[in-house]
């Protein structure tokens, strides 16, 4: 089973 | 006081066509460097970074930074009433609740202006380090485009595995299975048509075709797309803007459980 990962995830709020 | 004068207005209605199926509102920043956007989709798994240079228009003013707020299918709703060999100009004022855009035809006989309200947008803006890729492919737009579109009426997501072989891509679905593998080949007639691996390291990475697709709809804007992959990274599928700039796609990857 494969799980979505985020955006936010690998990039810190800047 | 901001005016932005773009005589390939034909390249902004491309950019908004790109756009608007993946993000909704978004704010558009102008600085001295450019005209920028920075914008994640909804369920905020992939994101889009556009950014038009100055230099690329032939009349750039931006008085101080200034960050318009656009709901995009509206935007490109007015963009779509533009000629696409019209002059386009983007003006807004300072503390301005709307936007003016102005199309002028190449022989000047018809200008038309379209004002269309700002919007207040809660941005998250994201930090995006600079990435050392294992590995990137640079291919036909329609190429990748035409890839997409087929995988993704037999499967989900797409497996996107680069080895010395060259950049394979798979899916699979109920129906069954399917695999296209492009060669790097820079024999061709036109370098447009050239696909060009570099690659560090072996990678392999699953994505969701739904946002692949979306990313494609950016093809009309150049000839070649660049995808730049690194395991457990998002990738970034790249067009660029004519000469005065791009807009990238990142896209997370799925994770094995």
């Amino acid at each position: 089973k494969r799980h979505q990962k985020l955006i936010t995830e690998f990039f810190n709020h800047s | 006081m901001l005016e932005l004068r773009l005589v390939q207005g034909g390249l902004l209605k491309k950019v908004l066509d790109s756009l608007k199926d993946l993000v909704n509102d978004a704010n558009f920043d102008c600085s001295a460097t450019g005209f920028s956007l920075q914008a994640m989709d909804s369920s905020h798994v992939a994101l889009v970074a556009l950014l038009l240079r100055s230099e690329g228009f032939e009349h750039y003013r931006c008085d101080r930074n200034l960050s318009l707020g656009m709901n995009l299918s509206n935007m490109a709703k007015m963009l779509k009433c533009a000629g696409n060999d019209d002059i386009v100009t983007i003006k807004a004022d300072d503390a301005a609740d709307s936007v003016t855009f102005m199309f002028e035809s190449p022989n000047q006989d018809k200008i038309a202006d379209f004002d269309m309200k700002l919007m207040d947008i809660d941005s998250e803006h994201l930090g995006i380090p600079e990435a050392e890729f294992q590995a990137i492919v640079r291919m036909p737009s329609a190429e990748f485009a035409r890839i997409c579109k087929d995988l993704s009426t037999i499967g989900d997501t797409v497996v996107i595995s680069v080895t010395k072989e060259g950049v394979k891509f798979s899916t699979r679905g109920d129906i069954g299975t399917a695999n296209i593998v492009c060669r790097h080949n820079t024999s061709v007639d036109k370098p447009e048509e050239a696909t060009i691996i570099e690659m560090e390291e072996t990678v392999s990475l699953t994505f969701a075709l739904r946002y692949m697709n979306s990313f494609t709809k950016a093809t009309p804007l150049a000839n070649q797309v660049t995808i730049s992959l690194s395991s457990d990274l998002p990738v970034v599928v790249e067009y660029k803007v004519a000469e005065m700039g791009h807009i990238r796609f990142y896209l997370a990857p799925k994770i094995e459980e």
